[in-house]
């Protein structure tokens, strides 16, 4: 049940390209990246391939990103799968399998060419098969410790080259959910499955829907608020197991924690609010009653669970709470007030600022102003040509549409055509409410609803 | 919806997370446009890759046969001006209209609901026992007249607040409704008036609800959608 895919590393869209060579012809038949992978793994030289998703063509590669006068380029139509032992600069188990570029020694000592047999004659010499290659550290003898190489140093013959067991290479801290190691088995050994893969377990974690998880190839993580990382065995008996990750002995620094407020989804929000935003207690986090649950405080120390207040542990959409309400297993605390995302108002304007002829030129979250005679990002429908009474100055913030909500301008960022302001209306500046002139106005026909028009009963 | 009754509202839309779950509501403006709340959203600039609206269907969470059920996935949030609540949700793709999915008409800008006038909120949130929750809930709210609420409210109403008055009976929006409409009936046009926004307690019976006044921003709404 083991992919072949589990040895590569994937990156999407991305394109391996040499200066020196021309890469080989793709093969003749089509198929899928496993099959790709199959035949990169029977054929020695390979050590990485394009796929192309489309065409499902695949393209052997006798190279990798960190080979000599090779770039990575970005390309929509390949994904590219590179070996993952010729990537990682950690070793699993005793690192035998080890290919990266490491080239000296734990005391810093040059390695000395596999090929050459100076200052030190040896025996591994390099062949297709075993690895040996320029003068990187390698493990031809299974050496517990680990990679060594001969050294350039007359004295020294061989020296260890210190390289990190992948469990310890990266260290996690709290629940690991912000690690991104290169650790891909679980505690038992069995190798982990890969998160793009639904196969030998199906799953929800599909790594295009959770973007922010690095849920990368088959590597630990832990993208639901487990204790732990953890992954999807290879083992069709065993769904999922933890990983063991080696723990930084510091502390992370923690930062963005709120009391009276939350910023984006709260998990720094450490206030005291403990009813549910319709008004329902909160339940104890060290209780298990009215709700079972996993959300134990020992088990999140980073997450300050104390008694029953709102928090997000588990990255939800705002703090919540299991609620002592038994009909009612979990629910937001939305009344909690979001914290102001928006910049301090430097100006301000009368009216609706459509005489205003200031010089800001940031929207309220900061973004910078697109210059109105610009085309790019944003192709404007109103510009200095369209509107040349507007004053539609460098990027500068305008209303030449009479916007109700003030100045404005497009923005520098592509996502984001346009947006409001860092400016306020003036104190004492009268705009008419809009409950003073109350008027009777037809409507645009849409919102039908047949059974309506019938007044049927429910 | 607390106090309701299993209804038809063809423009109310589930928002779902990454795992699939409904968390708010919000209302189908545009076959790609949806208008709901910035306190069900993160961020006015967030990843909402995994989010999706569902649509086309009276259960909150269907079976996998359900023939008119249409789930798109969402690609933008824009944040509305500063102190309105309101963010605009662009679809991946126009939802597809028929039957059990229909647009709701945008007001006229600044156009003020006259009092008394029976609205209706929707929504697949809380019932609190009163409904079956896992099928869309409807209720009826008459508004109240802005004077008569800013004085129930001690003067703290602001202008781009509606207001609807309490029933005894304890009729009104709750947790999972966030986001959701207020329609009301006029001229034959089902209208997008107001949108339901958290409050500390669900359907009180002593005090007026609050929702968000959509034609305060109407004018941004459109200017959102054309540009």
């Amino acid at each position: 049940h083991r992919s072949p895919l589990n040895d590569y590393q994937r990156l999407r869209a991305t394109q391996l390209l040499a200066a020196h060579a021309e890469p080989p012809p793709p093969l003749p038949e089509r198929g899928s990246a496993e099959q790709c992978a199959q035949h990169c793994a029977t054929s020695p030289p390979c050590r990485a391939f394009h796929y192309d998703r489309q065409s499902q063509l695949c393209q052997l590669l006798p190279w990798t990103q960190h080979s000599p006068r090779v770039q990575m380029q970005k390309n929509i139509h390949y994904d590219l799968y590179q070996k993952k032992d010729y990537l990682r600069d950690c070793i699993v188990a005793d690192g035998t399998s080890y290919r990266g570029t490491r080239a000296t020694t734990e005391k810093g000592l040059r390695c000395q060419h596999w090929q050459a047999t100076t200052p030190h004659d040896h025996r591994f010499l390099p062949s297709p098969r075993n690895g040996l290659e320029e003068n990187y550290c390698r493990n031809p003898d299974q050496d517990k410790r680990g990679p060594w190489c001969y050294t350039v140093n007359p004295k020294v013959r061989h020296q260890n080259c210190g390289i990190k067991k992948c469990e310890d290479a990266v260290c996690m801290t709290c629940n690991g959910e912000d690690y991104r190691g290169a650790v891909d088995h679980t505690e038992s050994g069995t190798e982990c499955q890969r998160w793009d893969l639904q196969h030998p377990h199906k799953h929800p974690f599909h790594p295009n829907k959770y973007p922010d998880k690095g849920l990368d190839d088959n590597y630990c993580r832990n993208p639901d608020s487990s204790e732990r990382p953890w992954c999807y065995t290879t083992n069709p008996r065993q769904e999922r197991e933890y990983c063991r990750i080696r723990i930084c002995k510091k502390r992370p620094r923690t930062s963005n924690l709120t009391t009276t407020c939350f910023r984006g989804k709260g998990e720094g929000y450490r206030g005291r609010v403990n009813v549910t935003v319709s008004g329902i207690p909160c339940q104890r986090w060290d209780a298990q009653t009215p709700h079972q649950h996993n959300f134990v405080p020992e088990k999140y120390p980073c997450k300050d669970l104390q008694e029953n207040y709102c928090r997000n542990p588990d990255g939800s959409e705002a703090p919540w709470c299991f609620t002592a309400r038994p009909t009612i297993r979990i629910a937001f605390c939305f009344q909690i007030r979001r914290c102001p995302d928006e910049l301090d108002a430097q100006e301000c304007y009368h009216g609706h600022g459509e005489h205003y002829h200031g010089h800001v030129s940031k929207t309220r979250k900061g973004i910078t102003c697109q210059p109105w005679a610009a085309q790019a990002p944003h192709v404007p429908q109103i510009s200095p040509v369209t509107h040349p009474e507007a004053h539609l100055e460098e990027n500068y913030c305008r209303n030449p549409d009479n916007d109700s909500h003030g100045p404005w301008c497009y923005t520098m960022d592509p996502r984001t055509p346009f947006d409001y302001c860092g400016i306020k209306p003036c104190s004492g500046s009268k705009v008419p409410s809009i409950l003073e002139n109350a008027d009777v106005v037809a409507f645009e026909q849409c919102g039908q609803r047949d059974e309506r028009l019938q007044r049927k009963g429910r | 919806i607390v106090g309701g009754q299993p209804g038809n509202s063809p423009w109310t839309v589930s928002i779902r997370n990454r795992a699939g779950v409904h968390f708010c509501g919000g209302s189908l403006v545009k076959e790609q446009w949806v208008i709901s709340t910035r306190q069900c959203f993160f961020s006015c600039d967030a990843d909402l890759t995994g989010y999706e609206v569902q649509l086309g269907t009276l259960f909150k969470d269907p079976g996998p046969g359900d023939p008119d059920k249409q789930t798109i996935p969402i690609v933008r949030i824009v944040c509305g001006p500063s102190e309105s609540q309101l963010v605009m949700l662009k679809l991946a793709k126009p939802a597809t209209l028929n039957r059990r999915v229909a647009l709701i008409c945008l007001p006229p800008e600044r156009y003020i609901v006259p009092a008394g006038t029976i609205c209706e909120i929707a929504g697949w949130g809380e019932t609190r026992g009163t409904a079956d929750d896992t099928v869309l809930n409807v209720a009826q709210l008459p508004v109240l007249a802005h004077g008569e609420c800013n004085v129930a409210l001690r003067g703290r109403l602001k202008e781009s607040e509606l207001c609807t008055a309490p029933l005894r009976a304890g009729v009104g929006a709750c947790e999972g409704d966030y986001g959701g409409p207020l329609a009301c009936l006029t001229a034959d046009c089902w209208v997008l008036e107001g949108v339901i926004t958290p409050s500390r307690v669900c359907a009180r019976t002593d005090q007026p609800a609050l929702f968000i006044r959509v034609s305060l921003y109407v004018d941004w709404i459109h200017k959102v959608m054309k540009m």
